[in-house]
């Protein structure tokens, strides 16, 4: 297993899922 | 109280296994008689001074303990139950001269808020929760965070506390419809928060919003998965885990603890290290803590073991002491001390380095 088994990473993910998660 | 506490051992109790050693500080000794069930430490602040107060918690019984030197603790405060039993200390962090209990008797029925005022004239104690409550967790910034209800009315509640222990702010998070079994705060991250559920999923919350961020599957291999820890590092959230009902492998023993990387956008996730016990050493885990980069169980054997989740390896083992299985293990939150009770009520404190 590496990194890359995880899928394209970003660092600013809270941010960038609390956009996208509905209300 | 000095009979309540019997002498110190100034010697090492257990002998250094991979690098780590517990030594015998102070023990405090139970005098109701009743079930020891907790210990928790937290700071306490009087007259403009701030010192470590040790809680322990019996069925029926939570007692506060002051340090009269660094080895001597005198009980000063007790909280008395009569209907229903004392499950657990809730540790709130950034909280001082309060203390948060969990009551019930298979699951939780109460949350409540002890007090200790000098006028007895004061209430001692506050319900915070009642209902049906599954999981509870203290949080930094004066928050606790539950939930309860069944899957059809679940509710998940953030609390912000007052200086007076009041209930300043109510917070509701988007329930999982799925039965939360633990809580934990992504170290470092303020707004997030972390649950583990009943159907094997990680979940992940904007405390700010109520947000409920994704759900992310792991392994099915293991059930009741109980969360410790949880940090993000370069766009990746670590969690350490632990797998009560966890089953020996040939080729890797037991696995008590585990550490799992998760990518929170993709929510692919795998095991980057487990934590098994010694060959030789049986027991699964039953109980347990983490601090920092050190987790520490009681196992079925009885026994007490430490990791370094560094080193990745086990780094003491605490056998049982006077033939007594140990029954819970904490860190203490103010120092590198780890309290270890029995169920009869002695308190074990041990220097750990």
């Amino acid at each position: 297993c590496s990194k890359a088994d995880l899928g394209p990473i970003s660092l600013n993910w809270f941010e960038e899922l609390s956009s996208e998660a509905p209300p | 109280h000095s009979t309540e506490q019997t002498e110190i051992a100034d010697r090492p109790v257990c002998d250094s296994l991979n690098s780590g050693s517990l030594q015998l500080v102070s023990k405090l000794k139970n005098p109701s008689g009743s079930c020891s069930v907790d210990v928790s430490v937290m700071w306490w602040e009087e007259a403009g001074f701030k010192e470590p107060r040790i809680i322990t918690a019996c069925e029926y019984v939570v007692s506060l303990w002051k340090p009269m030197d660094p080895c001597q603790w005198e009980k000063i405060h007790t909280w008395h139950f009569t209907e229903v039993p004392v499950l657990q200390i809730v540790p709130v962090p950034d909280v001082c001269n309060l203390v948060f209990v969990a009551l019930g008797n298979l699951e939780i029925r109460e949350i409540r808020t002890l007090l200790c005022s000098s006028d007895d004239k004061n209430e001692k104690q506050k319900l915070l929760k009642s209902g049906n409550i599954k999981a509870v967790l203290g949080l930094t910034e004066r928050r606790l965070v539950s939930s309860s209800g069944t899957l059809c009315d679940q509710q998940v509640e953030v609390v912000t506390f007052a200086d007076d222990g009041g209930t300043k702010e109510k917070q509701f998070l988007m329930p999982p419809k799925e039965t939360i079994l633990t809580f934990a705060e992504v170290q470092g991250m303020q707004e997030a928060l972390l649950g583990t559920t009943a159907m094997n999923n990680v979940t992940i919350w904007n405390l700010k919003t109520g947000q409920l961020l994704k759900k992310i599957r792991i392994d099915d291999s293991y059930q009741a998965t109980v969360c410790h820890k949880a940090y993000s590092e370069m766009g990746l959230l670590f969690v350490v885990l632990s797998h009560p009902c966890a089953k020996e492998t040939e080729s890797s023993g037991s696995p008590v603890f585990q550490l799992i990387v998760m990518n929170p956008k993709t929510t692919l996730n795998m095991g980057v290290m487990l934590y098994c016990l010694p060959p030789g050493q049986a027991g699964r885990f039953l109980e347990g803590d983490v601090k920092d980069h050190f987790a520490a169980a009681v196992l079925t054997s009885g026994t007490i073991a430490i990791w370094d989740l560094l080193l990745g390896h086990c780094t003491v083992l605490l056998p049982p002491s006077s033939a007594q299985s140990w029954s819970f293990v904490k860190w203490s939150g103010t120092d590198s001390h780890v309290l270890a009770g029995q169920k009869d009520g002695n308190i074990f404190i041990y220097r750990y380095s």
